[in-house]
C-alpha cells in the first residue's frame, strides 16, 4: 500500500508516525512545490499526517488541501 | 486497511483505541485545518474515533461531518 | 474489514459483542452528534450493535437510521 | 465475511445457529425499531435465521422482509 | 460462501446434504413467510437443497421459485 | 465453488461424477418442479451432470435447458 | 476452475485428457440433447475435448458450436 | 490457466511445449471442425501452439485465425 | 500470467530470454502467418522478444507491430 | 507494486528513500526528456521522490507536475 | 508483474537495473522499430530504465514517448 503525494507550495512535510504501541515522529520530508513522495505504509510507519497544500492520491480516491 | 482524515477546521482530533479485551484510548492526534492523516488499523488499533469537523476516505466511500 | 459510523444525534451508542461460545456486551461506545467511528471486527468483536441515529458505511453498501 | 440487519419493527430477532454435525439455535438477539446489528459468520455461528420486518445488506445484494 | 433465502409463504424447507462419500439429509430447518436464512457452506454442508416458495440471493444472482 | 439449480419440472435429476482416475455416478438427487439445488465441487465431486429442465446460475453465467 | 457444457443434440462426447507427461483419454462422457455437465479440470484433467454441437460457458466467455 | 480453442476447419492442432530449460514438442491434439479443446498450462506445458484456422477465447480476449 | 500471440506474417519470432543474473535467448520459435503462440512467464523465461508482425494480445491490452 | 515515470524535461530525478527505521537517500538515477523509469518498491526501497517536470502512473491513477 | 514495450524507432534501449543496497545496469536489451519485448520484474530486476521511442503498456494504463 502506497500514497502519491504532490506539493501544491514549498515547505511541504511529509511526517511518518511510528507503528506500535507508542506513536510519535521518526521522519519528517520536505518537498518543494511540484515535488512528488510516493510513500508506502511499512513496519515502522503506520500512520502520515501531511502539512501544507497538496493534491493526495489514494485507493480510496484523490483529495486536496487548497481549497 | 488506511483511512485518509481531512480536517476542515482546527482543533480536529483523530483517537486511537486498544485492539484486544480491553478498549480504551492510546493515542490522540490533533490536526489543524487542512492537515491530513492517513491512518492505518495496525495490531495496537482497532478502532479509530473522530472529533470535529473532517472529510473522511473509507474503502466504503467519503463521508463528511461538516454538514 | 470495518465499518464507519456516524452519529446523527446525541447519545448514539457502538456495541460490541464477544466472539465465541457465549454472546454478550464487551464494549460500549457512545457518540454525539457529527462523531465518527471506524471499528474493525476482531479476535474479540465478532457483532456490533448500534442504537440511536446513524449513517453506516459497509462493504454491503450505505444505510441511515434517521428514516 | 458480515451481514448488515436494520430492524424496521421493533421485536426483531437474530438467531445465531450453531457450526458442526449438530445445527441449535446458541444465540438469540433482539432488536428495536431503529437499531442495526452487524454480524460475522463465525467458527461458532454457520447460519443467521431471521424473525421479523428488517432491511437486510448481503454481499448478494439488499433484501426487505416489509413487503 | 453463503446464500440468502427469504420464505415466499409458510412451511418453506432449507436442507443441508452432508459433505463427503455419502449425501444424506444432516438438518433441515422450517421457515414461515419473511423469515430469512443465511446459510454458509461448511465442513459438514455441501449442498442445500429447498422446497417451498422463496427468493434466493446467490453469488451467481437472485433466483425466485414463486413464479 | 457452488451452482444453483432450479427445476423447471419434476424429475430433475442432479449427478455427482467422483473426482479422481476412476469418473461414476456417486449421487443422484431428485428435484420436483421450484425445487431449488445448491451444489459445491468438493474433494468426491469434480463433475455434475444434469437431466432434465432447469434454470442453472453458474460463476460464468445463467442457462435455461426448457428452450 | 470448471466449465458449462450444455448438449445441444443427442450423442455429445465429453472427453477428458490426462494430466502429466503423457495425453490420452481417461473418460468419455456422453450427453444427449438438453443434459449438462459441469466439469472441473483436476488432479487427472488437465484438457477436455468436446464432440458434437454444444453450448459452452467458460470464465473467457460463452461460445457455440452449432453455428 | 486455461484457453478455449475451437476449430474452423478440419486438421487444426494444438501442440504442447515443454516447460523447462528445453522447449520442444510433447504432444500434438488434432481437432476436426466444430470440435473443442480446452486446455490449461501445467506442470508440463508452459506454451502452446496453434496451427489452422480457430476461434481462441483466452483472459486477454478473443482471437481468431480465419480473417 | 501468460500472453497470445498471433502470427501476422510468415517468418516471426518468439524469444525466450533467461531467468537469473545472466539474460541471453534460450529458446527462439519460429511462427507462420496464422499461427499462434501463447506462452508463459516461467522459471526459465522472464522477458520474452518478439520479431515480425504480429497482434499480441496482453494483461495491460492489445497492441500490434504490423501498423 | 510499481510507478512509471516518463521524464518532460531533461534532469528529472528519480530518489529511493531506504526502508527501516531510518530514511535516507539510497540512490538517485538521472532522466532526460522522453527517457522513461519503471520502479518497484523493494526490500530496500519502501518511498520515492521525484524532482522535476513528470508525468507518473500509479495504481491511484495519473498525476504530472508541468502544470 | 510484467510491462510491453513496443519500439517506435530503432535503437531503442530497455536496461534492467538490479535489485538490492547497490543500484546498478545488469542488462540492456537493445530493440529496432517495430520489435516487442515483455519483461517481467525479477529476483535481479526492480527498476526498468527505457530510452528512446517506446509505445509502452503497464497495469497503470498506456504510454508513449514519441509526442
Ligand atoms: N502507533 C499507532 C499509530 C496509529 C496507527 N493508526 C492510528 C489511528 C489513530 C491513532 C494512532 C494510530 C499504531 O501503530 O497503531
Ligand atoms: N478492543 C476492541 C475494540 C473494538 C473493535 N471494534 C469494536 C466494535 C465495538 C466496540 C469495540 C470495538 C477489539 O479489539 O475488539
Ligand atoms: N458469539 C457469537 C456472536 C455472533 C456472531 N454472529 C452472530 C450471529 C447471530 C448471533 C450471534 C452472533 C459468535 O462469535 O459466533
Ligand atoms: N450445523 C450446520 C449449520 C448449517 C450451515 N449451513 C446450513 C445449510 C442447511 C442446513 C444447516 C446448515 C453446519 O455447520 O453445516
Ligand atoms: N456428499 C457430496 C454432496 C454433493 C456436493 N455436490 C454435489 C453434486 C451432486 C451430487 C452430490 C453432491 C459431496 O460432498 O461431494
Ligand atoms: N474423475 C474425473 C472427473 C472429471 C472432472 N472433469 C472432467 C472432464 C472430463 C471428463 C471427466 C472429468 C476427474 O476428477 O478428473
Ligand atoms: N498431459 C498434458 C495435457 C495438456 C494440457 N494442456 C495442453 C496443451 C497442449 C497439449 C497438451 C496439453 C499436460 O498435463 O500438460
Ligand atoms: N521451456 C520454456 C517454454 C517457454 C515458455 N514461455 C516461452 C517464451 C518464449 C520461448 C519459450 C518459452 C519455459 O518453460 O520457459
Ligand atoms: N535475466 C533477467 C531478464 C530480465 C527480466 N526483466 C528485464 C528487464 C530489463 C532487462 C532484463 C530483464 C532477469 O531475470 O531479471
Ligand atoms: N524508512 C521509512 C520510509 C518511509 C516510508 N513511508 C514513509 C512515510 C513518511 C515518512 C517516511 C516514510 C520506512 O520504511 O517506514
Ligand atoms: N536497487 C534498488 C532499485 C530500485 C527499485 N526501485 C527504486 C526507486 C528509486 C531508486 C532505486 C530503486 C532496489 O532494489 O530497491
Amino acid at each position: 500500500e502506497y500514497v502519491v503525494i504532490k506539493a501544491l507550495e514549498n515547505g511541504v512535510t511529509i511526517i511518518g508516525l511510528t507503528r506500535g504501541k507508542d506513536t510519535r515522529f521518526h521522519h519528517s520530508e520536505k518537498l518543494d512545490k511540484g515535488e512528488i513522495m510516493i510513500a508506502q505504509f511499512t513496519e515502522h510507519t503506520s500512520a502520515i499526517k501531511i502539512r501544507g497544500k497538496v493534491e493526495l492520491l489514494t485507493k480510496h480516491g484523490p483529495i486536496r488541501t487548497d481549497d
